[in-house]
């Protein structure tokens, strides 16, 4: 049903060959414990690269982007029924963990696996 | 908020899990690093760096069988003096309350079983402490143990899961892990005086203990019915559960 109503919402300007770079997409992005100021408890590692998801989300949300159901009816809801309600953001999709080894307040040195760190894919939802 | 700590803005967003437990293993405010050096450090800087790279991704082939694991070192150092040719050293291990989305996986306790001391060469085992009025047998002390990898010859590793899980894991309020760090002269050693001084029970023994996380399978765990009918004919696994 989506697909027949695609072609009556108007593109935005960047789809007809605008900047990519505006697009939901994942950055590379590196922090140090120092610079959180955690470095006087973490040992390893030194340096953190969380990413970050930034860009506009398109009207038409593609394939790739691993969209909810959700995220396409809200678009539609936004363009053609009440702009009060907000397009989807671009939020991260798939993140992976992170090691790390650190000293707690008694001493001890603990390694821990901590769950969904970093982020490594983004979608509009 | 310029110049406050960053864990102490985060602090105002208690509802954050993940803010909880790094609060929870944070030492206070900005203290310094407290002083790990030597062994321990050494033996955690290689096991760290077995299972994951220098980013802090975890190796898919990591052989850690964990998600955590807490390097503790002894709290007292009390010397014995001698009893026969056997020189003893008691080591206490303070146990934090176990919570509830780890659950211990393994213990092992790695020493020093090779010991020079005063110039005198002395070889070491470790035994659990155990009152005089009480009889328990514990395995031969080298038995199930083997020189970490990651450690000197000097230095062997002795799996404890057992006796932890047993005697201790459950037990509810301040555990301390009692051990005996026992050292005779090795063969052809004159037996001397011998002190400990200069030998701190850090750097003969420490406790190694390994974690899993729980929190996804707790996730996992279907509501219970609520009607009994239909607990009764459901899977009995959820019997199971229940009772526990």
């Amino acid at each position: 049903q989506a697909g027949s109503m695609r072609s009556e919402v108007p593109l935005p300007s960047w789809e007809h060959g605008g900047p990519e770079s505006t697009q939901c997409s994942l950055h590379p992005f590196q922090v140090s414990f120092h610079q959180l100021g955690w470095d006087h408890w973490i040992i390893a590692p030194h340096l953190y690269t969380p990413n970050y998801c930034k860009g506009t989300c398109p009207r038409v949300l593609r394939y790739g982007l691993n969209s909810p159901n959700h995220a396409i009816i809200q678009n539609l809801v936004n363009e053609l029924v009440d702009q009060s309600v907000p397009q989807p953001s671009c939020v991260p999709y798939k993140y992976v963990p992170i090691s790390i080894l650190l000293v707690d307040a008694n001493g001890s040195i603990l390694y821990k696996e901590y769950e969904d760190m970093i982020a490594q894919s983004c979608t509009c939802r | 908020k310029a110049g406050k700590p960053s864990l102490a803005l985060l602090a105002e967003a208690p509802t954050l899990p993940l803010i909880w437990e790094l609060l929870e293993e944070a030492p206070v405010k900005q203290q310094r690093k407290p002083h790990v050096l030597g062994h321990p450090l050494r033996y955690m800087l290689e096991l760290y760096q077995r299972s994951a790279d220098t980013h802090g991704h975890p190796r898919e082939n990591r052989t850690i069988g964990a998600t955590m694991v807490r390097l503790v070192r002894p709290l007292l150092n009390i010397a014995r003096p001698l009893r026969g040719p056997w020189h003893m050293q008691t080591l206490d291990f303070p146990l934090r309350s176990s919570r509830v989305a780890y659950q211990l996986v393994r213990a092992t306790v790695v020493y020093r079983h090779q010991l020079h001391l005063n110039h005198l060469h002395l070889s070491c085992h470790v035994e659990p402490w155990v009152q005089k009025s009480q009889t328990y047998s514990f395995l031969p002390s080298r038995r199930g143990s083997s020189k970490p990898s990651m450690l000197s010859e000097t230095w062997t590793e002795m799996d404890i899961t057992q006796h932890i899980q047993q005697r201790l894991w459950n037990h509810k309020g301040r555990r301390i892990l009692r051990l005996n760090f026992m050292c005779q002269p090795q063969k052809g050693s004159k037996v001397l005086e011998l002190r400990w001084h200069g030998t701190s029970s850090l750097d003969t023994a420490f406790l190694v203990l390994y974690f899993n996380d729980t929190h996804k399978s707790v996730r996992n765990i279907k509501v219970l019915p609520r009607d009994p009918k239909e607990f009764m004919n459901n899977d009995s696994s959820l019997l199971l559960r229940r009772t526990r």
